[in-house]
């Protein structure tokens, strides 16, 4: 990209091409550019890297909210329920705030809540034990409501401070999947006095714009607190999350780059913005 | 849907004429939204574009069909150009084993798949034997296995050997001692920017000379599909793909990308998590799931 290409309709045309190219989505990476259009007439910006440094700065300045934050419970446990469509890391990304919840001092407690999935148990097992954290498990078929409202009541009997809760991968077009989350989210409910302190809900970075609707369905079907946006170790840039963020005002709060535990970070906004002209 | 939209822009012509090219580049607007709206590749979006504009310039409005249908027909006539012919078969070897090699991305559905062409492959009077050549993520071995039981298939497992391409080896061998005569290995998931994994994938094909290696993309794949397709098919001998997680909303216009930029087949497609889940790939109807 040249540093001082002047600013032309071709300039503008590259642009939205790399925002599209990142899974921004058309309408999205319409908008902003026109958006840009303005701020090149009303700043008066001269060069093609001006350009793109507004982008950027506008990108990063709109992702960036709640970036890294839990909401803690003004009494423990506090209770992390995790949710998402078929394999975009949730079980894995459980490991890793686990590996950071537990770096920074606080007990953390597993609730191995798919009980549906072939092998979901023990792998979640797998990183209770390497982690050396608690976990609760029912057997394979179990109401997954059960095993949470189990994890929270044995939280607060060893004194954990955080529960984080497992559920298995459903397409949200499956609405008795949808209804037993709905059953989970409500049981989970009881068993702390109050809703729980954070939904998660896990994209994978290579979805393209069917993230918009799985964001949606999962909000309508419980109070979606953040979004854990994964892979991005990949050469996928999750653009998509621009649109959900401005359509339904949720924060990305982690972002996942890699399979180890410790490939978790706070959601980078500014490194978000630059990977996609990267 | 487009041809509701396509509709509108329309609406002012009415009976006799051609269509001019002020109309169709409107309409070429609509189409360009669809098709990227559906995760084609922008690139590859923009290609059909051109092919649809020089077909339709000049085209005579029809009496039986309206502008706007007549659009739409040129655009899933170019999808299923690009889609080829229907998928839905295996080569196999011409004597036994019939290795099939699995690969693809993290979390695209391969464990789930090996299940899944067992049972296919049973129903055309083979005998189907996995292999688990997963030896990373926690619990994939015992995945398999489960998934294994579940269609009544032999899975071959080492949880000693830390060489992938030695239980492969190892897992043909017990294929053939137990009479099976196709072997389904199950791979990690890898990412094509990973050179030590995708070194691994190459020594596998190598070490196996399977009669298949399937690349395996989610069909909610985005612009990335692209990366992903075109790096795995220049490493391996891909010789087709299967798109899961079908039986979601996603339009799958990933199947466009992949098969515009490798020319290489869609062969089946996932449509649940369970073993019968898996279909013959359509290149009518994925074109109008695509087109909405
Ligand atoms: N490269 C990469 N792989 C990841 C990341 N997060 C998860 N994975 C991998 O993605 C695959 C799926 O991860 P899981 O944690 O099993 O996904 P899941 O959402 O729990 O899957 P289901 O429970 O089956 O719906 C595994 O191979 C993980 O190692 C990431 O940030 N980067
Ligand atoms: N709804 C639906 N879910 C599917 C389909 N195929 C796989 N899945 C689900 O997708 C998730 C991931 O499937 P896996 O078979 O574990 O994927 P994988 O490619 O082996 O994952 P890695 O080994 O981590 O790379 C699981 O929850 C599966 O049940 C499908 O066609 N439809
Ligand atoms: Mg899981
Ligand atoms: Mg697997």
């Amino acid at each position: 990209f040249q540093r001082r290409t002047k600013i032309d309709d071709a300039l503008f045309e590259e642009l939205e091409e790399s925002l599209i190219e990142a899974d921004v989505g058309y309408e999205t990476a319409l908008s902003l550019v026109t958006r840009l259009r303005e701020a090149v007439r009303k700043e008066r910006l001269a060069t093609g890297e001006e350009a793109q440094n507004w982008l950027k700065a506008d990108i990063e300045r709109n992702l960036s909210a709640g970036s890294g934050v839990i909401q803690w419970a003004p009494n423990p446990p506090t209770l992390i329920m995790v949710v998402g469509v078929n394999g975009t890391g949730k079980t894995t990304s459980i490991a890793k705030l686990t590996h950071y919840f537990q770096s920074r001092g606080n007990r953390v407690i597993l609730a191995a809540a798919d009980t549906f999935r072939a092998g979901a148990i023990e792998q979640l097992q797998v990183w209770a034990d390497r982690l050396k954290t608690d976990m609760i498990r029912h057997r394979e078929g179990a109401d997954p409501a059960a095993v949470v409202f189990d994890a929270v009541t044995a939280a607060r009997a060893r004194g954990a401070d955080l529960v984080i809760a497992d559920t298995a991968g459903r397409l949200h077009t499956k609405t008795n999947l949808m209804d037993e989350l709905r059953k989970v989210n409500r049981v989970s409910e009881r068993a702390l006095g109050r809703s729980a302190d954070e939904v998660l809900l896990v994209l994978d970075a290579t979805i393209g714009q069917n993230a918009v609707q799985q964001a949606r369905a999962f909000t309508d079907t419980l109070p979606i607190t953040g979004i854990i946006l994964t892979k991005l170790d990949g050469t996928a840039r999750g653009g998509v999350v621009l649109s959900i963020r401005n359509e339904l005002g949720i924060p990305i709060k982690f972002m996942g780059t890699g399979e180890k535990p410790t490939d978790i970070q706070a959601f980078n906004a500014k490194e978000f913005a630059d990977a996609i002209f990267g | 849907s487009l041809a509701e939209k396509l509709q509108g822009v329309f609406e002012r012509l009415r009976g006799k004429g051609t269509l001019r090219e002020q109309d169709v580049n409107q309409a070429l607007r609509e189409v360009r939204l669809a098709l990227l709206g559906a995760d084609v590749n922008f690139r590859v979006a923009k290609d059909l574009e051109n092919r649809i504009r020089e077909r339709a310039v000049g085209v005579e409005v029809l009496e039986s069909l309206t502008p706007a249908q007549q659009v739409v027909k040129i655009v899933h006539e170019e999808l299923c150009a690009i889609l080829g012919d229907d998928g839905g078969y295996l080569r196999f070897a011409s004597k036994p084993p019939t290795v099939i090699l699995l690969v693809g991305l993290q979390g695209t559905g391969k464990t789930t798949t090996c299940g899944k062409l067992a049972v296919h492959v049973r129903r055309q009077g083979r005998r189907p034997f996995l292999v688990a050549g997963d030896i990373y993520r926690p619990a994939a071995i015992r995945q398999l296995q489960v998934v294994g039981e579940g269609v009544k298939t032999p899975v071959h497992a080492d949880l000693e050997q830390r060489d992938v391409v030695r239980i492969a080896q190892d897992g043909v061998r017990a294929a053939l001692s137990a009479q099976c005569d196709v072997v389904i290995v199950d791979t990690a998931g890898r990412l094509h920017v990973d050179e030590d994994m995708m070194g691994e994938a190459e020594r596998l094909e190598k070490a196996l000379q399977p009669s298949e290696t399937l690349l395996l993309l989610d069909s909610m794949t985005g612009q990335d599909a692209v990366n992903v397709a075109t790096q795995f098919t220049s490493r391996l001998n891909i010789t087709g793909f299967i798109l899961t997680k079908l039986d979601g909303d996603t339009r799958g216009g990933a199947a466009i990308s992949i098969r515009a930029v490798t020319g290489k087949p869609i062969r089946f497609v996932g449509v649940s998590e369970k073993p019968e889940g898996l279909e013959v790939f359509q290149s009518e109807r994925m074109a109008s799931r695509i087109l909405g």
